[in-house]
This record gives C-alpha cells, structure tokens and sequence, in this order.
C-alpha cells in the first residue's frame, strides 16, 4: 500500500 | 496533509454531525435515506480496512473512528429507534441502492491500481462513495419540503468532496506529480452530481426562500 495513493487521506 | 484537504475534512465531520444533530434533536429522520446512510457505511467499512494494519496519524485513525462511529450509529438510529424509525420516508426511499453498489465492485475488479483484497475494495469504496448520494437527491426531490438541516446535511456533503479535487490538484503540483485517475474521475463525478442541487441551494440561500429541487 504505497501511501501517493491516496490511502493517507480519508 | 494540506489546508484543502483539512478543510474536506472538517466539512464532511460537520455533516454528519449536522445529521446526527437533526436525528438526535428533533428525534426524526424525516427526508433523510437509509439507502444512502446504508453504503456510506459499506464506504467506510471497505475503505478503512487498514484502520488497525496501518498507522498513519493520530488524526487519520481518530477520524477514521469516528466516521465509522458516526455512520454506524445513524443506520441504527434510521433502523432501530423506537421513535425516529417512524418518521423514516420508507415508502419514498425505494432506490435499489444494490444497482450501484454491483456495478462498482465489478468495475473495482476491472479497473484498479494493482490487484489485492485491500486495494480492490478500497477502489470499490471511491467507486461506491460517488454515487452513494443518489438515494439522497431521489428522495429529496420527492419529498415537498426540504428542511434546513437535511438541506445543509447534504450541502457539505457534497462541498467537502469539491475540497478533496481541490486537495488532488495542490498534491499533484507539490508532491509526486502522479496521475491518480480513479480518485480523481470518481471525485469529478461524485461532485456533479452534486451540481443541480448546489444550483437550487444557492439560490434559495440568495433569494432567501424554501429549499425546492423541481421533481
């Protein structure tokens, strides 16, 4: 799960 | 984290707080769709998987807790209380709210960023968060009178996902200038649907009058 996709966002 | 996505946030917290209020307050949910309230929940559930695998901020786990809290809570309020189920509009809010939620999941199986469990069903959340509003502004537009809280609910809902575009543009020019299509087509998406009921809010906002969607 890299987090520039956007998984650090809700 | 930067000042848009921050202000998305709080916009979103303040919806659903705005609903709860409106539930818990006036002890109905009149004009309100369980559909909708059904798969933010299933929103939150598939996207927030990680929640205890991946620590990322304090704030993004409180915030987290608390969405999924707060959603789970209104389902139940809708479904369970002994007085506002009452008041729920069962016979207006008929949207198969099934016809979305399948053809999302199968286009997250078709279209994703690479192939797990984790990351399917996190696409299938932005893919499902989209069109979760539909159910919403079917019913508003059945229902005469809109009242201000259900207005405002639906409002900063639909603002807060006009904040994350704004968030995707500042992330794409100060950090890794990578192409995220799937947020960024579904939150364009999410956000249009939103355009005609913006339109009428504004305008009963300026002309000071009753919130009215046309049927």
């Amino acid at each position: 799960v890299d987090l520039d996709d956007y998984h650090d966002e809700l | 984290m930067n000042v848009f996505r921050l202000a998305g946030d709080m916009t979103h917290l303040l919806s659903i707080i705005i609903l709860l209020l409106k539930i818990r307050a006036t002890k109905s949910c009149t004009g309100i769709s369980l559909k909708t309230q059904e798969l933010y929940v299933i929103v939150f559930l598939t996207r927030y998987l990680d929640l205890f695998t991946k620590y990322i901020s304090f704030y993004n786990t409180t915030m987290k807790l608390v969405f999924l809290g707060t959603s789970i809570s209104i389902v139940w309020y809708m479904r369970y209380h002994k007085v506002v189920k009452q008041t729920y509009n069962k016979d207006q809010d008929t949207f198969r709210h099934y016809f979305l939620a399948i053809p999302c999941f199968l286009l997250a199986l078709l279209i994703h960023h690479e192939f797990t469990v984790i990351e399917v069903l996190w696409t299938f959340s932005i893919y499902l968060e989209a069109v979760a509003i539909l159910p919403q502004l079917v019913l508003l537009q059945r229902s005469r009178n809109i009242d201000n809280l259900t207005g405002n609910y639906v409002f900063l809902l639909g603002a807060y996902r006009a904040l994350y575009l704004v968030n995707w543009v500042y992330r794409y020019f100060t950090e890794n200038h990578l192409v995220r299509w799937i947020p960024w087509l579904s939150g364009l998406v999410q956000t249009t649907l939103y355009a005609d009921f913006f339109y009428y809010y504004i305008k009963s906002w300026k002309n000071n009058e009753k919130l009215q969607l046309p049927a």
